[in-house]
């Protein structure tokens, strides 16, 4: 997606080997109408599938899916990290194990919002190892529903989440793929 | 506002004397064409306002102020809870004492996204002891940027959080204003 490209060169910056900071638009500071065009474009990718929900996690994965449940006029649910007020006991939860903190996290939806006869596009603001999309496809699964597929806003493909769900059966949707961040630089998969 | 009164009263449900429970379109389910109008909605009643910037806090602030940043044409930005992976140190923190938890919370907003030249309007879910909010209106007083006002979804009117608010000087507007939750019913303040 050409647009999601250029606001990545232009405002986002390498911050390590394999972490890209895009707090400028998409995970501190929101532009919105970029926003409202992924989620259209997750729509335009998606367009052959059957969708009854729209499936994200907090926080990060709420504007870029907002638009897209918004254009296919279904609801939009976004996982729990941890129990809020209100969240009842009658919920699914799976377990994601975090390399960076080195600790495993569970994640929560109330059985409420998933039925078997769901057909569920997962959207996610990054894939990198792809744990917390299989979460969440986990917890869909609990759910008996069917996962439409995956949409991601930012894959870094020189990690293997992509790989990995796959392997599982999902279809993924990446709007922009990066080949690299070697040396500070900014390689998208097809630019080669 | 009407839409959102009559979706308090048909899908929220009351789950203890103080706590209003709206996850089926609001907390964790979200219905993005009622958001959609509470965006709009917000913009209407501050349109008397210069907004440069929309600030919230994770994660049921950022679907109520998405469309309200995007009509008025300005970037969304959302507090921090706790340090995410790109967070740098150059940030304004604000510390909120939760009743509830019994404890004291930092909020993190980067530097990078406020300036003195701002004019914020401050958005969030909920409004009830007014701590969420006064944490933020002392993030951006400590940008040198202006509060242009705070608008809330949904205000505990029988809890003091608005009467705190507007004893700093700030101007508050509440789409629902409830009375009371007593008895497992929902009352309107201007249903009185
Ligand atoms: N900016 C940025 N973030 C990355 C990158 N790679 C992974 N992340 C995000 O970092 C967070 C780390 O997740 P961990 O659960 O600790 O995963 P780990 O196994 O990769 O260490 C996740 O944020 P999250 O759950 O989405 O958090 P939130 O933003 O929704 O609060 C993930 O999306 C990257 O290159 N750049
Ligand atoms: N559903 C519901 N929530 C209420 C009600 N009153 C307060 N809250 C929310 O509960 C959370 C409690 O905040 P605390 O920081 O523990 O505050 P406390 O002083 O009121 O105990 C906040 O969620 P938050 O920070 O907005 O969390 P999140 O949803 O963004 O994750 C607040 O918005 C209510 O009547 N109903």
């Amino acid at each position: 997606m050409e647009q999601l490209k250029r606001a990545i060169e232009e405002r986002g910056s390498v911050l390590t080997e394999g972490v890209l900071k895009v707090d400028q638009f998409l995970n501190h500071q929101i532009d919105t109408s970029l926003m409202i065009n992924i989620g259209k474009e997750f729509v335009r990718r998606f367009d052959d599938c059957k969708i009854t929900r729209v499936l994200t996690i907090e926080s990060s994965g709420i504007a870029p899916s907002f638009m897209a449940a918004n254009e296919l006029n279904v609801p939009l649910v976004f996982a729990r990290k941890k129990k809020s007020l209100t969240m009842s006991d009658n919920v699914y939860t799976s377990s994601i194990y975090s390399f960076t903190k080195q600790e495993t996290n569970e994640i929560t939806v109330s059985k409420n919002f998933l039925s078997p006869k769901d057909h569920v596009l997962i959207i996610d603001d990054f894939l990198a190892n792809g744990h917390a999309a299989l979460g969440l496809t986990d917890i869909v699964e609990q759910a008996g529903a069917t996962v439409a597929g995956i949409g991601i806003v930012i894959e870094k493909s020189f990690q293997d989440g992509r790989k990995t769900i796959e392997e599982e059966g999902y279809r993924v949707e990446s709007l922009a793929r990066i080949q690299s961040l070697h040396d500070s630089k900014i390689t998208f998969l097809n630019d080669l």
